[in-house]
């Protein structure tokens, strides 16, 4: 080696210019691309969307003006759990889960089958309204099933907010700033949760792929049309918007003429009959005080909220906690997390982030909603009042994509659910008017 | 599966000047009361909370 070193003649030759310039080239393209790079994950995180990798590949699969074309799929920080279950397909695997259950149990495994279920749930088979478990063809149907009239009575206090379901307090207390508390001191936005005051409508109730159409011209007419009218009435508007969160004008929260909505009743499916049309509107104390006279020190009110967390043992029929009327809701497609005490603490805005059904309305107090949020195993929510409804569906999301990429194709960002009004139900009360302790839905395996 | 409730209620009135201003009789009345504890369980039909 050393002699090969020190005899080897050393003989220089010219680098070919063509060659040189390619090389910088190279390095130039290297660098305005990864600028580039840089730039559009900036503005995907302005968007409020976290960067997600792979498919979408480094072009995002985004209009030119940087707005995602796709709802894409939200990534969320956490610890390495959280990380691996982000990157399941996790509405794919609750389908499947929710087909699995909907398979016939043989007959004679079906007893054992549903005690050993009860027995590692703490199913209390004595409250089940069928002592016969053979009835039961599969776990989808035992899982929703009824109680025995008379085992759930209802609190006698009337001024009483009732729980919706079975299940456990996982939190309570005050808004304060728009915020709800999550357990561990967590905290999100109640926008985040409720949806913001601007909607999309569905132009064509009948049609499940037009619920995630765009925001209709009416809507845009009617926003013109209070901006014409009385500038105080707007700022007191917008003041409570800003709020709570939600479009919610003072008349109408406050008891008083319920203003004219443009939008059009999603579903009526079943109209209150008018013995609890009657009890709803006698509890509302409707037109018997001028909506000012709640505004007074006397009767200042404040936002309260409380999480009830469903065990996979739990009755999963939830019912009405109170009288109200159900004036809109809005569907979130999100993701399914889990939404195990576990999760809840470890994931922040785990809510925000699920599939989830938010009925808004309101009570002899002011505004009041109510809120299913699905999860892995229990993705389908069912409201019964609303046939058209449909959660934990590939129909729903594809329209969701869509709906999507229309509103960047239009330059708007996509407010991530799809609304519907109970307007039709009842001319008088605007809405769908429930009972106190009346069945509204509930979760369904899958 | 998880149901979440976001309500208005009232807060209460504060107490008049002839009830006093401190100690216990400065918590508002008539206001929004809770009737459970976090981590109780639940049935259908249990009050969480009174005005």
């Amino acid at each position: 080696l050393r002699k090969a070193l020190s005899e080897t003649r050393i003989k220089w030759y010219p680098i070919p210019v063509g060659l040189g310039i390619g090389f910088l080239g190279l390095v130039q393209f290297y660098k305005v691309n990864e600028r580039e790079r840089l730039r559009r994950d900036e503005e995907w995180e302005d968007d409020g969307y976290v960067k997600s990798t792979g498919s979408s590949g480094e072009n995002g699969d985004r209009s030119p003006g940087g707005t995602p074309k796709r709802r894409e799929r939200i990534r969320p920080s956490g610890p390495w759990q959280v990380q691996v279950m982000s990157t399941l397909p996790l509405k794919a695997i609750s389908r499947l889960w929710g087909k699995f259950n909907e398979l016939q149990i043989p007959y004679y495994l079906r007893v054992p089958g549903f005690k050993l279920y009860s027995f590692i749930f703490g199913v209390n088979l004595s409250e089940v309204s069928e002592p016969d478990l053979h009835v039961y063809p599969n776990l989808a149907s035992f899982f929703y099933r009824t109680l025995k009239p008379g085992v759930r009575p209802l609190d006698p206090n009337p001024n009483a907010l009732l729980s919706p379901a079975d299940g456990r307090v996982l939190q309570f207390g005050a808004i304060v700033s728009g915020e709800v508390e999550q357990v561990k001191g967590m905290t999100y936005s109640l926008d985040a949760l409720l949806g913001t005051s601007k909607p999309e409508t569905s132009p064509n109730p009948s049609d499940p792929a037009r619920i995630f159409a765009p925001k209709s011209d009416n809507h845009q007419q009617s926003t013109a049309t209070h901006k014409d009218g009385d500038e105080d009435v707007i700022k007191q508007d917008e003041e409570f918007a800003q709020v709570n969160g939600i479009s919610y004008t003072l008349p109408n929260l406050f008891s008083g003429p319920p203003q004219k909505k443009p939008k059009k009743a999603q579903d009526a499916s079943t109209t209150p009959k008018a013995s609890s049309e009657a009890e709803v509107r006698a509890d509302l104390a409707l037109g018997e005080r001028p909506w000012y006279a709640r505004l007074t020190s006397e009767h200042q009110t404040a936002l309260f909220y409380v999480v009830v967390y469903l065990a996979p043992g739990d009755y999963h029929r939830f019912h009405s906690p109170c009288s109200w009327v159900v004036e809109k809701r809005r569907h979130f497609a999100g993701e399914l997390y889990s939404v195990s005490p576990y999760l809840q603490k470890t994931l922040p805005g785990l809510f925000t982030l699920n599939e989830r059904v938010v009925l808004l309305g309101r009570w002899r107090w002011g505004f009041f909603s109510f809120t299913p949020v699905g999860a892995t195993n229990v993705g389908s929510i069912k409201v019964n009042f609303d046939r058209e409804l449909r959660t934990n569906s590939l129909t729903t999301d594809t329209a969701a994509d869509q709906a999507a990429e229309e509103a960047a194709k239009r330059g708007e960002s996509y407010g991530g659910f799809a609304e519907a009004t109970y307007e039709a139900a009842s001319p008088i009360l605007h809405g769908h008017a429930l009972r106190r302790g009346e069945e509204m839905g509930g979760f369904q395996l899958g | 599966s998880t149901v979440v409730l976001v309500f208005e209620a009232p807060k209460g009135r504060r107490p008049s000047f002839d009830e006093g201003w401190l100690g216990e009789k400065t918590k508002r009345k008539g206001g929004w009361n809770w009737a459970v504890e976090k981590g109780q369980k639940v049935k259908m039909g249990q009050a969480l909370g009174w005005v």
